[in-house]
């Protein structure tokens, strides 16, 4: 015997807390439960009638309202491919970067890093010794050289190894900080210039334990670098990164990885469904 | 913006009361204004309820609107709620002081870590020592150690020692240097991993310290409640510290693992370099933030 919930006010508002403890956002929220779409509407038109239909009108709705649905990496119709790695503080850049380049290298691929963090203490270290465990090769700089002088001893080293990726990694920078989204904005320009197309990828990684700032985060770094997807980092944890939706519907960025782990192995390819099902569990 | 309305509020009471009726719309503005905070759903239920109920039946001020009278009901609240103001550290009688950074991947313990030791040195004349114990994260130890050469610090480390065997013996070198003040730095971890929270939990229980803080990233969204609330069960912190203010997350963060844990934000961090970076924590502040 299962004891059925009865679909009443109460029961739309302990959805509600689901979907607002998963950090969608009162817009996203709003449309979910009041919308044209929403679960009030569909109540009324008798399109839902039991309790146990809510939560699989909300998942239909949130894998409609997911449209970006690309998840491959770009490929340079002549090599290398560049990847350019940004986002805020302590989100998981470096470690994603090394996820990154693990799959590219079981996929048959070469790949060279560009430790272009030069400000942080310890940050080459830590990607070199990523290098060292992946068997790959990093391109360097001096400590707090130019960054821009980093992506572009990376671009040269890629041009002359005839590699097939160059992922850059950057320094943890908050989207308020206009300078350093200048400095940002010269890395790409340095990287577009030396190797024309590039960076074929410019991803932005997210802490999925972040909430509304992340769309913040997304529009500011779209305006200064034109992002072509996003790493959600960290949904190993309880947070579910509904954020992504909103990022999705109003700057029409895809998600692309998702970290679930500190590990090399700990990424994948964004699944939707996976995604939405989890935001449930 | 909410906070503008009710910054002018003084004045002479009228015969008018507050009523469910005429702070129903700002009710909503609040709640959403909240949501938009990152406030945690369950603390903005509470909060809001409490708040309406005490503030039902007060007489509206003159010139003012109930509706703008209840907002400054509910910065006065919030600011209760998430002060005093304490920016207390608690000394050991005998022996180093031992302060305890826990938290989340990539939420500021190390760099903290670094801003707490270079503050005490300074400001409170102390002789710190940090303690490299993330023995996990790549070139943590270095990072630290970088820190510590920066701001002229000492830093302990032992290689092929796991994390709570290191931290206990950097209270011997602590005591052999004639340092003071033993700042743990800990690996980022999940507070539902039950391996790493069982490790910081003896760390703890080995060092007994005097401070335990929980790390927590200013832009910290709804998950905030479940992993300070883990973290205090597990490790019965003694403060907050809230980082990357410098930002423009709003930080409803703060309200909410305040409401959680009862545990005093001591410190926030607003800046990636050591020095002037970590301030005492401001109640009425962060109030206004959060509300926006
Ligand atoms: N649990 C978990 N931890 C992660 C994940 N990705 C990264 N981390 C951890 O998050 C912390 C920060 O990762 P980094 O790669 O140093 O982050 P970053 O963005 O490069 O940081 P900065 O360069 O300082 O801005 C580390 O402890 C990582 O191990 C993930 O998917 N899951
Ligand atoms: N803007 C800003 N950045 C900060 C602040 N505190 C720390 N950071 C940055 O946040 C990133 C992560 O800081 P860490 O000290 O490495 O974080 P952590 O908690 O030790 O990370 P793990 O050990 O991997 O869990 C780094 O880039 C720091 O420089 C702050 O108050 N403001
Ligand atoms: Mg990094
Ligand atoms: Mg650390």
């Amino acid at each position: 015997f299962t004891f059925r919930r009865t679909l009443d006010e109460a029961f739309v508002e302990e959805i509600e807390a689901e979907l607002f403890g998963a950090d969608f956002g009162p817009e996203t929220v709003r449309a979910l439960l009041d919308g044209p779409n929403g679960i009030r509407q569909a109540w009324k038109d008798k399109t839902i009638t039991e309790a146990e239909e809510v939560r699989e009108f909300l998942k239909r709705n949130l894998k409609a309202m997911l449209t970006r649905r690309e998840v491959k990496l770009a490929q340079a119709a002549t090599p290398p491919t560049v990847i350019l790695v940004a986002g805020v503080n302590g989100t998981g850049k470096t470690t994603s970067i090394a996820k990154l380049a693990r799959r590219l290298r079981d996929d048959g691929k070469s790949v060279v890093l560009a430790a272009a963090d030069t400000f942080r203490a310890a940050a080459v270290e830590q990607l070199t010794i990523w290098s060292q465990r992946l068997g790959v090769d990093i391109v360097t700089g001096k400590p707090q050289a130019d960054p821009a002088s980093v992506a572009y001893q990376g671009a040269e080293t890629a041009l002359a190894t005839g590699v097939d990726y160059l992922i850059v990694d950057t320094a943890g920078r908050l989207h308020t900080q206009v300078n350093l989204m200048r400095e940002l904005r010269k890395i790409r320009d340095v990287l577009s210039k030396k190797i024309p197309g590039s960076p074929h990828e410019c991803l932005l990684v997210l802490d999925a334990t972040t909430g509304q700032n992340a769309l913040n985060q997304a529009k500011l770094f779209q305006a200064e670098v034109e992002l072509s997807g996003i790493i959600l980092a960290k949904l190993d944890g309880t947070a579910k990164g509904g954020i992504v939706v909103a990022i999705n519907n109003q700057l029409d960025i895809p998600v692309k990885m998702i970290g679930v782990g500190e590990k090399l192995e700990d990424m994948e390819p964004f699944d939707v469904d996976k995604f939405v099902d989890a935001v449930f569990e | 913006a909410i906070t503008r309305r009710f910054t002018d509020i003084i004045g002479n009471i009228t015969r008018k009361k507050i009523t469910e009726g005429n702070i129903k719309e700002t009710l909503r503005e609040i709640r959403v204004a909240l949501l938009e905070a990152d406030v945690a759903f369950e603390v903005i239920k509470d909060f809001l309820a409490k708040v309406e109920a005490e503030a039902l039946g007060d007489r509206v001020l003159k010139g003012v609107n109930p509706g703008q009278q209840f907002i400054s009901v509910v910065y006065e609240e919030m600011a209760k709620l998430m002060g005093p103001v304490d920016t207390s550290l608690h000394y050991a009688q005998q022996g180093p002081t031992v302060i305890l950074m826990a938290g989340l991947q990539g939420s500021g313990k190390t760099t903290t870590c670094g801003k707490l030791a270079l503050l005490l040195k300074t400001e409170q004349k102390r002789r710190p020592l940090l303690v490299a114990a993330d023995v996990q994260r790549p070139a943590a130890v270095e990072q630290l150690k970088k820190l510590g050469e920066q701001i002229g610090v000492p830093v302990f480390s032992e290689s092929g020692v796991k994390p709570p065997q290191i931290c206990l013996h950097s209270l011997d070198f602590a005591k052999r240097q004639g340092c003071d003040t033993v700042i743990l730095d800990s690996a980022g971890r999940l507070h539902i991993d039950e391996a790493m929270m069982a490790e910081v939990k003896e760390v703890a229980a080995l060092t007994t310290p005097q401070e335990i803080f929980l790390v927590c990233d200013a832009m910290t969204g709804q998950d905030a409640v479940k992993s300070a609330k883990q973290f205090n069960e597990q490790l019965s912190l003694t403060g907050v510290i809230l980082t990357k203010l410098d930002g423009d997350a709003r930080g409803g963060a703060a309200l909410s693992v305040k409401a959680i844990t009862g545990k005093p934000i001591k410190f926030v961090g607003v800046g990636e370099k050591l020095e002037n970076t970590l301030k005492p924590f401001r109640p009425d502040g962060m109030a206004q933030r959060i509300l926006g």
